[in-house]
């Protein structure tokens, strides 16, 4: 190709989907987002790039479903013809952006041959949004035309062709072979881990000890890649960044974020490390470091790494007004900048200086609407923006506003209605019910 | 090669335009390709699709620019029907 070739001077991009199919009778917005998730892994697999998923409008690589003009010098043209497009890395705000034609009848996994392959479209858009251009290589991903699937998301493997230009704009990733071509033998014969996608939860067994999301104060509070996970002993909810809850039953911590001891019976507090986007657990004087969801090597690790007294912590957050993250415990807070790694002079300042928080916090996020929360007992409270002032109205209860519970609600095992009974948005079926399995109809 | 209908070739040479094999045409002067710049132009997109390089719209060509494809251009536009002075 005669283009000359971008690239980005940084290695941890973020991604965010910005705008979904409209029509999403075939591809639900999950699968969209595991769809993008696995297309951006072809690339990050072999070369020195991060990508991960952000909420929030300044994403390095912000996805859209769009069509006809959509005033980018690059209209689509109805089903056929052109199906998407992305912009080269840059200083330029669209550097990276991604748009799909939503007049596609955009498929996954089709039985037939109709529709256009999501993923194997997204692998070659996201070639250009770390820099490639066409080739006129037969057997590349980066031909300009659509040639059909290209198998599982799970086990493709970039032509060698496409892996040599990739490597020669950003190096080699390590533990990657350049040296072995096709057919010769593969790198490695187990498939790589990959993050867990939320699964079909119908027939798990409700465990007797867990808690009720609609009478617990919670442990820890953390937005990681958007989304939002509330703790609470072993366990763990989580709702996506409409605030819709995955499953209405907790998660076992210990079974989703790998390389936690299994006896841990609580967490301190968590957030997900601006830059790098890896996640901290804290749990009394120590803190574990997660890629994904995965334990780095090398943790548990002294939280007096951070500069942090020992005596552990009730909260951490990243505030997205600096980039800088918090740390609260009792009535003080401590400033903390992970680019540097190091701790911000002048801290621990008091608390209070946070007008309307209570002291001795549960722990806090930042939200996708540029909103800091804390959370204190079954309350929370809000502040907007770059203000140190809680919100006029709060606090407000936690399970009322964040996990789809109406007043005097409790899902423990225990409460259970004797007849059919809506809770917020679902039905419960008690007549279906037996070996402890529960049976739940979603109406939204 | 088939015989194009003119809309037929408007469409070829647009696409030509759109995907970096002929300059995009002057809106001040309307200034035609040339037959020259249009035959390399479409060999360089036959020699970039793999077809047979034969210079003209010929039907593997038309149905490769039918194909469904990427937006972005092949080429840097206009480099393919450019020279040195």
């Amino acid at each position: 190709s005669l283009i000359p070739q971008n690239k980005w001077n940084k290695r941890h991009l973020s991604w965010r989907v910005r705008t979904y199919p409209k029509d999403s009778a075939l591809l639900g917005r999950d699968t969209v987002r595991a769809l993008m998730y696995y297309a951006l892994k072809v690339w990050s697999d072999i070369a020195p790039l991060n990508f991960h998923e952000v909420a929030g409008s300044d994403a390095d690589i912000q996805i859209d479903f769009t069509k006809a003009d959509h005033d980018d010098g690059y209209p689509f043209d109805g089903p056929g013809g052109t199906v998407a497009h992305a912009f080269f890395p840059g200083e330029r705000f669209t550097a990276g952006d991604t748009h799909f034609d939503d007049d596609e009848a955009w498929t996954f996994r089709s039985p037939d041959s109709h529709g256009m392959d999501l993923f194997a479209v997204a692998v070659h858009e996201f070639g250009h949004a770390i820099g490639l251009v066409h080739t006129s290589a037969m057997e590349s991903i980066m031909r300009p035309y659509y040639q059909g699937p290209v198998g599982d998301p799970l086990k493709y493997d970039l032509p060698y062709e496409d892996k040599v230009r990739v490597w020669q704009l950003y190096g080699v990733r390590d533990s990657v072979s350049h040296t072995i071509r096709p057919g010769g033998p593969s790198q490695t014969a187990e498939p790589p881990v990959l993050l867990d996608l939320p699964e079909n939860r119908s027939n798990v067994l409700l465990a007797q000890d867990a808690p009720d999301r609609c009478s617990s104060h919670f442990d820890a509070v953390a937005q990681i890649r958007g989304e939002a996970f509330f703790f609470k002993g072993k366990y763990f909810w989580r709702l996506t960044r409409e605030k819709h809850l995955v499953s209405l039953r907790p998660a076992q911590i210990h079974r989703f974020w790998r390389g936690l001891p299994t006896n841990l019976d609580s967490v301190d507090a968590v957030y997900e490390r601006p830059g790098d986007h890896k996640i901290v657990f804290f749990k009394g004087l120590k803190y574990w470091v997660f890629k994904d969801n995965i334990v780095e090597e090398g943790y548990p690790r002294p939280i007096s790494d951070f500069g942090l007294p020992l005596e552990g912590l009730d909260a951490a957050f990243v505030w997205l007004h600096n980039g800088k993250t918090y740390f609260f415990k009792d009535n003080h807070y401590w400033r903390y900048d992970d680019h540097l790694r190091h701790m911000d002079l002048g801290y621990p300042k008091d608390s209070t200086l946070w007008k309307g928080l209570p002291p001795h916090l549960d722990d806090a996020m930042s939200w996708s609407d540029g909103s800091s929360y804390f959370f204190k007992g079954k309350d929370y409270w809000r502040v907007p923006g770059s203000g140190m002032e809680v919100e006029a109205g709060y606090p407000r209860l936690i399970a009322k506003d964040w996990l789809l519970c109406t007043e005097m609600q409790s899902d423990s095992p225990d409460a259970e209605p004797k007849s059919t009974e809506t809770r917020g948005n679902v039905q419960h079926h008690p007549d279906h019910a037996e070996n402890g399995y529960e049976v739940c109809s979603c109406t939204s | 090669a088939p015989s194009l209908s003119s809309e037929q070739l408007d469409t070829g040479v647009d696409w030509l335009s759109k995907f970096g094999y002929l300059p995009p045409p002057d809106p001040v002067t309307g200034q035609l390709q040339t037959k020259e710049a249009l035959t390399k132009a479409i060999k360089a997109m036959q020699r970039f699709g793999g077809l047979k390089e034969t210079g003209v719209f010929d039907q593997a060509t038309l149905g490769l620019m039918k194909t469904p494809r990427c937006s972005l251009p092949d080429v840097s536009e206009g480099t393919v029907g450019r020279r040195k002075r």
